[in-house]
């Protein structure tokens, strides 16, 4: 239970940020 | 219901309650290992007076007596220690937002109005789309268009240019000058044929 | 701040685990020893406190560094004094990914839609522009062709 829970704590810190390069990228392609 | 205290875990990198007791078993370890030494102390002490009648068991037992005492009173102040670092120290208050979360204090966003954002976009890349296939549409016509004027003008030029020739000539209405032109004609053949008759 | 609770919460901790644990406590344990040896089991007591304690102290220092706590307690205090003049509860992780990666990727989506917008106006005007010059066109061809045909049926 504990590793999942920092598991998915750290998923949560970190994923967002990195779904959002890649959302900014295709924007940005689709922009261009 | 165990609380996971996620979010705690969200900072910290680690449950606070994994924090706890990774301390609690190195205590206790710590505990543990000094009554040992303790216990191995006396002993060797004890090696020093061979006619005392204190055995080994018996230190073994008071080991255990003061052990089981500090275990005791260990467990009931480590508890009231994990609770008040749990509350105060290792916890995030209900208030608090961590700072890679602050989007979701400025777009306090509900699921179906994301959805319809989304939604909203498409129909706006279709649009667009739409507007750009039209205005390629337009673009072409017009490029179209600049052909068919530029040969309409040339028939149009090539008509003033048929009429030029008849004013240069004299004849300014070109109807009247034909009209008069069939007259001639008319004329000339009716004279010509006068003359036949009269040659003959 | 954490940092220095936290060091008087695990000091409040060993000072009543060593009144706990007293000498008199530990004397009567090993008493016939006491009656045989009162000095040395003295030191040996005072040894066993002083090394638990000396223990005690390295293992939260370890802690603390493996931790990183000394800069997260501190960050976590200066996050918790910006979010001091906020009562209600803040937002928490929803439990669907989905939906929070959303709201992190709203502002984007904000943008991209701004940008839409804006790029689909200019289409617009562009080719409302580009249709009238084409309604023009229009014109101008039959009225060319109308001129044509006049002078066509003249001649005619």
């Amino acid at each position: 239970l504990d590793e999942l829970v920092v598991e998915t704590a750290t998923k949560r810190k970190q994923w967002p940020k990195k779904i959002l390069r890649h959302t900014i990228q295709t924007y940005k392609a689709e922009q261009e | 219901s165990v609380n996971p205290m996620a979010y705690e875990a969200q900072f910290f990198g680690f449950t606070p309650q994994t924090c706890m007791l990774r301390i609690y078993i190195a205590f206790q370890d710590y505990l543990f290992e000094m009554m040992q030494l303790v216990e191995s102390v006396i002993l060797k002490k004890l090696d020093g007076f061979p006619d005392c009648k204190i055995s080994p068991s018996e230190i073994r037992k008071s080991t255990e007596k003061f052990l089981l005492f500090m275990k005791e009173h260990f467990d009931k102040l480590f508890s009231k220690m994990e609770e008040v670092l749990l509350q105060l120290v290792l916890n995030i208050p209900k208030n608090v937002l961590l700072p890679e979360d602050k989007v979701h204090e400025q777009y306090p966003y509900s699921k179906e109005q994301f959805q319809e954002l989304q939604e909203e976009i498409q129909q706006l890349q279709q649009q667009y789309k739409a507007e750009a296939a039209a205005g390629q549409a337009l673009r072409a016509e017009l490029e179209e268009q600049k052909a068919v004027q530029t040969e309409l003008e040339k028939i149009l030029k090539w008509f003033e240019g048929l009429e030029n020739i008849c004013r240069e000539h004299g004849t300014s209405n070109f109807k009247e000058s034909f009209a008069f032109l069939t007259q001639n004609a008319k004329k000339l053949q009716d004279v010509l044929k006068d003359v036949e008759e009269k040659s003959r | 701040g954490r940092s220095q609770l936290f060091a008087t919460v695990v000091d409040t901790f060993l000072e009543k685990l060593v009144a706990a644990g007293s000498y008199q406590r530990f004397a009567s344990c090993y008493r016939r020893f006491y009656k045989l040896q009162p000095q040395v089991t003295k030191s040996i007591y005072e040894q066993f406190i002083s090394q638990l304690q000396s223990s005690v102290r390295e293992e939260i220092e370890e802690v603390k560094a493996e931790g990183n706590l000394e800069k997260l307690f501190s960050s976590l205090d200066k996050i918790v004094e910006e979010a001091k003049n906020r009562e209600e509860p803040a937002w928490r992780p929803s439990g669907v990914p989905e939906e929070d990666t959303g709201s992190a990727m709203l502002p984007y989506l904000l943008k991209h839609r701004a940008f839409l917008l804006r790029i689909l106006g200019e289409k617009q005007q562009e080719n409302s522009r580009a249709a009238e010059a084409v309604l023009a066109g229009r014109g101008r061809i039959r009225e060319l062709q109308q001129l044509i045909e006049d002078h066509r049926q003249a001649w005619q």
